[in-house]
C-alpha cells in the first residue's frame, strides 16, 4: 500500500504485495487510530499557527524525550528539567517532584480567552485565562499541571522594582460584581527578571477535570511594591498581544492507567 | 518408570534394535534462513496517511514485524523459548494436530507521539510496545 510498506525487498506477506482497496485503507486508518487510542481524526483549527509557544514548547520536550530514549537511560522528571534549557530561561525552580518521573503524557492547553473583558476598576488590571481541558483521554489521571507565562526585562521603566505577581483561580463569577477568587500562588519578582514564570496548579486541574462546571478559568494581578496595582504588560508579562513564540499556556502530566481502553472491535 | 526402563531392556536383547529416528534433511532444510523466524521492517508513515494537519512529530515510525518458520532444531533462530522447543517436539510427534512454535516478537519498544486535539491542545503521549526491536520463537 501507499502509507504501510515493507523496506525488505523479499517476498514475505501477501498483504504487502497488492494495494489496499478504499475501504480497507479506511478500516486500517481506524486501527492506528485505534492503537493512538483515538475515537476519529482529530481536527485542529490552527488559526495561530503551529508556532505557539505551547506546541514549540511540547516539540522541545519531544525531541529532548526521543533523545534521551534512543540512550535508554534517565526519568522524565530529567528530560522537562532539560527543557529548560532550550526554552528559554526559567526563572522558577523547579522541585524534585517524584510524580514527574513517571509521567507518560503530557498535555498542552491553549489559552482560550480571546479578548481582555471589561472588569471592574478595581480589576482593570487583572488577566484571564480560560483552557478547555473536555478532552483529556479516557483513563488519564493528573500528577502535576503548571500555567506558565513569560516575562520579559523591563530595567528602563522599573529600574530596582519588585512586582508581586498573583495567580487566582475563579470561583464563582456574577453578572452584577466580581467574580470570587481564590489566590493559588503569589510571587516576588524583579522588574529585570526575564523567562517563563511557571505556576503550580495541580489541585485546580484536577478539580476541574472532575468537574467541568467549576472550570471558570483563572485570574492574573501585578503589582508594584508599593502595593499599587501595574498594567502586566508594563511589568513585561507577554500576553495575547506579544509575539505568538511567548503565549502563556498551561501544560499538565498524566499519568495512564494500567488498563487500557480499546474499543471493541 | 524403572520397570518399564527394566522391560525396556530385557526386549532390547531379545529383539532387533529400531535406529531412532534422528532429524530428516528435509527437516534441517525448513530452518533455512531464508524462511526462519526474523524481524522485517515495516514503516507505518504518517505522512503517507495525510495526517500531518494533527501529528506534529513523528512523521512515521518503524513498526516492524516479525515472520518465519520455527523449525526443528530450534538453535538457528533467535530467543527460542523453552516453551517452544516443547512445541516442536509435541508438533514433530503429531504434526497434523500441533502447530509449530510462532514466530512473535519478543522485544517491544515505546514510541512518542505528538499530536494537536480537536481544540488545538497539543498532546505528547508515549504508546508501549509499539516497535518490534527482536523477535523470536514462542
Amino acid at each position: 500500500s501507499n502509507y504501510i510498506f515493507d523496506g525488505n525487498n523479499e517476498i514475505h506477506s501477501s498483504f504487502i504485495q497488492r494495494r489496499l482497496r478504499t475501504h480497507e485503507k479506511r478500516e486500517m486508518q481506524k486501527e492506528i487510530l485505534s492503537i493512538l487510542g483515538l475515537p476519529h481524526r482529530p481536527r485542529p483549527h490552527l488559526s495561530h499557527g503551529k508556532y505557539n509557544s505551547a506546541p514549540l514548547f511540547m516539540l522541545d520536550l519531544y525531541n529532548t524525550m526521543s533523545n534521551e530514549e534512543k540512550n535508554e537511560v534517565e526519568g522524565f522528571l530529567d528530560r522537562y528539567k532539560s527543557m529548560f534549557t532550550t526554552h528559554g530561561p526559567s526563572l522558577a525552580t523547579l522541585q524534585d517532584n517524584a510524580f514527574l518521573n513517571d509521567a507518560d503524557m503530557v498535555m498542552s492547553f491553549v489559552n482560550l480567552a480571546q479578548h481582555d473583558r471589561e472588569l471592574s476598576p478595581r480589576r482593570r488590571h487583572h488577566r484571564e485565562f480560560r483552557f478547555n481541558l473536555s478532552q483529556i483521554p479516557e483513563g488519564e489521571a493528573v500528577t502535576a499541571a503548571e500555567f506558565r507565562i513569560y516575562k520579559e526585562c523591563v530595567s528602563e521603566a522599573f529600574k530596582n522594582e519588585t512586582f508581586v505577581i498573583s495567580v487566582y483561580q475563579v470561583v464563582q463569577e456574577y453578572e452584577d460584581r466580581d467574580a470570587d477568587l481564590f489566590l493559588l500562588e503569589s510571587r516576588k519578582l524583579w522588574a529585570t527578571d526575564e523567562g517563563w514564570l511557571e505556576f503550580d496548579i495541580t489541585a485546580t486541574s484536577n478539580l476541574w477535570v472532575m468537574n467541568p462546571r467549576h472550570n471558570l478559568g483563572l485570574q492574573f494581578s501585578v503589582e508594584a511594591s508599593s502595593g499599587k496595582t501595574v498594567n502586566p504588560k508594563e511589568a513585561g508579562l507577554i500576553g495575547r498581544d506579544g509575539p505568538h513564540d511567548k503565549q502563556p499556556f498551561m501544560v499538565a502530566f498524566f499519568k495512564v492507567s494500567e488498563v487500557h481502553i480499546r474499543t471493541t472491535r | 518408570s524403572t520397570n518399564k526402563r527394566r522391560q525396556q531392556n530385557r526386549n532390547r536383547s531379545t529383539q532387533p534394535q529400531e535406529a531412532p529416528r534422528s532429524p530428516s534433511m528435509a527437516d534441517y532444510n525448513s530452518s533455512d534462513q531464508k524462511t526462519a523466524c526474523r524481524k522485517h521492517e515495516l514503516y507505518v508513515s504518517f505522512r503517507e496517511l495525510g495526517w500531518q494537519d494533527w501529528i506534529i512529530a513523528p512523521e512515521g515510525y518503524a513498526a516492524n514485524y516479525c515472520d518465519g518458520e520455527c523449525s526443528f532444531p530450534l538453535n538457528a533462530h533467535m530467543n527460542a523459548t523453552n516453551h517452544a522447543i516443547v512445541q516442536t517436539l509435541v508438533h514433530l510427534m503429531n504434526p497434523e494436530n500441533v502447530p509449530k512454535p510462532s514466530c512473535a516478537p519478543t522485544k517491544l519498544h515505546a514510541i512518542s507521539v505528538l499530536y494537536f486535539d480537536d481544540n488545538s491542545n497539543v498532546i505528547l503521549k508515549k504508546y508501549k510496545n509499539m516497535v518490534v526491536r527482536a523477535c523470536g520463537c514462542h
